[in-house]
């Protein structure tokens, strides 16, 4: 690596998505109150420490940190790096305690102070040090209100990037700034990770609407994307995407999800594939990039 | 500008999407998820389906295509799961290391922002200029001030959006691919080609049940949760009942047409995408 140390790599990678710990969770309580109050009215209804699969609730802190731990002790020296797709705070949906902003960037800071401690080159003099990089992406409700998210830079982009600061290139600050976008090189000089801020392409996010109008901050994105992606292929380097949102018609402007799939086809001699999370299930979509040119032309 | 795909969604699938939204929204019990899935199935699975043996003769890579993975959560929508992948590193243990003398990273992302902020500024000026014409050719031309005329002389021209190559001076389209490139990782088995994955999962109805029979037996809620929690394989994708070589492109795309006219398998891949938690509509 850059510090000029010799790290074996092992060819396994983690991926892994939306935590949602809920700081309000309790254990014993009732479902039904969104496991924050109130007794069970019978044993279905009970929290469990763990929390209860299909039930609604968010993510008891423990299943959290149980989970990082389970990994740190069985995976990490197994794995390379760890894409993280975001959605590191609880859900709006007790109106007895809404969310605050506050609560929102302190979440996200908690659970990124938890994945440096979890793996943390204990070997290393440089208490920056890592034992795998991470690559974390910016979730829909990791931001406020739920699903807002501004053309940066804005306060919520640099408080952002000093939450990530461990995982962002110092010198992609800028870019971040505008865009909540960077990429890691997690096998420096060969293989690179994109985190790509898909809330600026989410039909969910009001804030923004298409990929089309050159204001849109979803058009300036994918300029960086082209940008980014010819330079990695002048290296010679291959490349994942990662992102929270999957890029979908389901879920972004047509415009966007069409022009994405267009950058993915047109640079599949270096583009691995995309992670993504917010759908809760494990599948797979195949998108066709020669269909979204004929669907754009036609458009056109 | 709507695709096909996305027609056949939005009219299949609006009325549940605005609701599922909604309720994601507020973070809720998961509603109409085997509707979500089957509709991935009609709209993707069964398309490529349609599409495959013509395919596998012109395009046998299936480079048109390319995977988005779409990962389980660990808020337990279902159970909690995640996903370890296994690469491709043969080449890194035997190749040489070859130097390359690239421009700095910091020098790239200085060039870029200039570079981007330019684009952005001419997009601007050509938009304001068809913003004036429109206006003009709403107002006589009697009406329009000499200067504004000379004016609009002297402004870029409009680019021709019935040209052919129209999408060639906008920069959020891509340059075709160059012919002699070879095909990339995704789509023969090279380096950094994704080979296998293992998909962990915690089972939390099991974990619960041990860890109360634990604090029963006198154990610290402590010591009963440490003894408790584990994730184990929930399975592989080299797994029966349908075992993919490796887990590049041509595998998904096969596997895809195989899941449109199974439903044995189609089963249990609903099974695994919702974690083994027995999730039913």
């Amino acid at each position: 690596d850059i510090g000029g140390k010799e790290k074996s790599i092992k060819g396994r990678f983690l991926h892994i998505t939306d935590m949602h710990p809920d700081l309000y969770y309790k254990e014993n309580t009732s479902i039904d109150d969104t496991c924050h109050r109130g007794k069970p009215k019978n044993d279905g209804d009970r929290a469990a420490r763990f929390g209860n699969a299909m039930k609604g609730c968010d993510g008891p802190p423990d299943l959290m940190y149980y989970t990082l731990d389970w990994i740190h002790k069985n995976l990490s020296d197994e794995i390379d790096f760890i894409i993280w797709t975001g959605d590191n705070v609880r859900h709006d949906n007790d109106r007895r305690i809404p969310r605050t902003e506050q609560q929102i960037f302190d979440m996200n800071r908690q659970v990124s102070e938890l994945f440096l401690k979890t793996f943390k080159d204990h070997e290393s003099d440089d208490p920056r040090d890592l034992k795998v990089k991470i690559i974390p992406s910016l979730g829909n409700n990791d931001v406020f209100p739920h699903n807002l998210f501004s053309p940066g830079p804005t306060l919520q982009t640099r408080e952002l990037y000093d939450i990530w600061s461990q995982f962002i290139p110092p010198a992609q600050q800028n870019t971040f700034d505008r865009y909540a976008s960077f990429f890691v090189e997690a096998i420096p000089g060969k293989l690179a990770v994109i985190s790509l801020n898909t809330l600026y392409m989410f039909k969910g996010n009001p804030l923004v609407d298409n990929c089309s109008n050159k204001k849109q901050p979803g058009y300036k994105m994918l300029l960086w994307v082209g940008f980014t992606l010819q330079e990695l292929r002048d290296r010679g380097m291959k490349v994942w995407l990662s992102g929270h949102v999957p890029p979908i018609p389901k879920n972004f402007d047509s415009s966007c999800s069409d022009k994405l799939a267009l950058w993915l086809h047109e640079y599949s001699d270096i583009i691995i594939g995309g992670f993504y999370g917010h759908m809760n299930m494990d599948h797979f979509i195949p998108v066709d990039g020669e269909k979204a040119w004929d669907d754009i032309g036609n458009s056109m | 500008a709507v695709s096909e795909s996305s027609e056949f969604f939005e009219q299949d699938f609006l009325e549940d999407a605005i609701a599922a939204r909604e309720i994601r929204a507020e973070g809720a019990k998961p509603v109409k998820k085997v509707n979500y899935m089957n509709g991935v199935r009609d709209a993707y699975y069964s398309r490529i389906s349609e599409d495959v043996k013509k395919l596998s003769k012109k395009d046998p890579l299936y480079e048109r295509y390319s995977i988005v993975h779409i990962g389980t959560s660990i808020i337990p929508t279902f159970n909690p799961g995640f996903r370890i992948w296994e690469y491709n590193i043969t080449e890194l243990q035997t190749e040489e290391e070859v130097l390359h003398s690239h421009e700095p990273w910091d020098s790239f992302f200085e060039h870029l922002d200039v570079e981007i902020q330019k684009i952005i500024e001419e997009a601007e000026e050509v938009e304001a200029f068809e913003d004036d014409e429109q206006i003009d050719s709403e107002i006589p031309d009697v009406l329009i001030s000499k200067k504004k005329k000379k004016k609009k002389k002297g402004k870029k021209g409009k680019k021709n959006k019935n040209s052919k190559n129209w999408w060639k001076t906008d920069k959020t389209f891509p340059k075709k691919k160059p012919k002699n490139l070879p095909p990339g990782p995704a789509y023969e088995n090279q380096l950094f080609s994704p080979l296998r994955f293992v998909q962990y999962y915690a089972d939390l109805k099991e974990i619960d049940k041990q860890y109360l029979k634990l604090l029963k037996e006198g154990k610290s809620e402590d010591e009963a949760a440490s003894i408790a929690f584990k994730y184990q394989v929930e399975y592989a994708s080299d797994d029966k009942p349908y075992p993919m070589k490796t887990t590049l492109v041509k595998d998904y795309i096969e596997l895809a047409s195989e899941l449109s006219g199974n439903d044995k398998l189609w089963n249990t891949f609903l099974e695994r995408a919702f974690c083994s938690s027995g999730y039913e509509d």
